[in-house]
């Protein structure tokens, strides 16, 4: 028996709106330390991770390790139908077809539950390390989807270099070139509207706008976002999602032919 | 420029 119970049911709305596009399919993978989710998309160039702890929910209960195959855009229709203010919880029997979904109004006086068809789906789990990153920044998250959209509109590929300056943003297309610098700023007083730049050593590294646009679409769960640089490998962009865990997306760098 | 797959960063298990 699986049952997950959170009050701020939006969250799960929001999680699922920030991956729907990039995954269309992946394992819930459910067990007594929590939920986690690893899929790539459909070009094998980027790998969602999510961590969603037991105790970040209301309620936590998981009898046996599962994995339960989610179509996303069906999850996302299903999630529509609850409010943002509802209480959620998913259940599902041992050896489920179906992840049950009851959404509950605050006043209680609507409940309503949806069956979500599972499938089986086969994915390689991936080792994923920690490492020491050459550069780590976090900045508030509207400002990374803010650069990434407007570069998106100049160029396809940006490259992101981190040297004691700051961290720039670098593009080119047909209609000419864009650059935007960050600097280390604790000055605001909201911590959210802080950026900090952890520079271990200068790091350049070229990715694929389109990708780190898409990760922008996880901006309403957190205030603020880290992207971790290392040479020659993938960069993170990882959103904490309060208490309840983290989704990490991770994007592998363009490199010279 | 080329993109190698991402899980030729990360060890299967």
């Amino acid at each position: 028996m699986f049952e997950a119970r959170i009050t701020q049911g939006s969250v799960l709305k929001k999680l699922v709106e920030a991956l729907k596009e990039l995954v269309t399919e992946g394992n819930f993978d459910v067990s007594n330390t929590g939920l986690s989710l690893q899929a790539m998309d459909s070009s094998h160039v980027c790998l969602v991770s999510l961590t969603l702890r037991e105790d970040g929910f209301d309620h936590f209960r998981c009898d046996r390790n599962m994995a339960m195959g989610i179509h996303f855009g069906n999850l996302s229709k299903i999630l529509k139908c609850a409010g943002n203010e509802d209480t959620i919880t998913l259940k599902a029997e041992d050896n489920a077809d179906q992840l049950t979904l009851m959404f509950e109004a605050p006043s209680q006086d609507r409940i309503s539950d949806f069956d979500l068809k599972l499938m089986s789906i086969e994915s390689e789990h991936l080792g994923i390390p920690d490492q020491d990153y050459s550069a780590e920044v976090k900045l508030p998250s509207s400002e990374y989807q803010r650069i990434v959209r407007d570069l998106t509109s100049i160029g396809d590929t940006v490259l992101i270099s981190a040297t004691k300056e700051g961290i720039k943003f670098s593009t080119s297309g047909d209609v000419g070139t864009a650059n935007i610098t960050l600097r280390h700023n604790t000055t605001p007083e909201k911590p959210e509207e802080q950026t900090f730049i952890d520079l271990k050593e200068p790091v350049a590294l070229t990715f694929a706008l389109r990708y780190l646009n898409n990760f922008s679409k996880a901006t309403p769960l957190a205030p603020q976002v880290k992207l971790s640089l290392t040479k020659d490998l993938p960069i993170v962009v990882e959103y904490q999602v309060g208490e309840l865990g983290s989704v990490r997306f991770y994007l592998a760098p363009k490199i010279d032919d | 420029m080329k993109q190698k797959p991402i899980n030729a960063f990360f060890g299967g298990s």
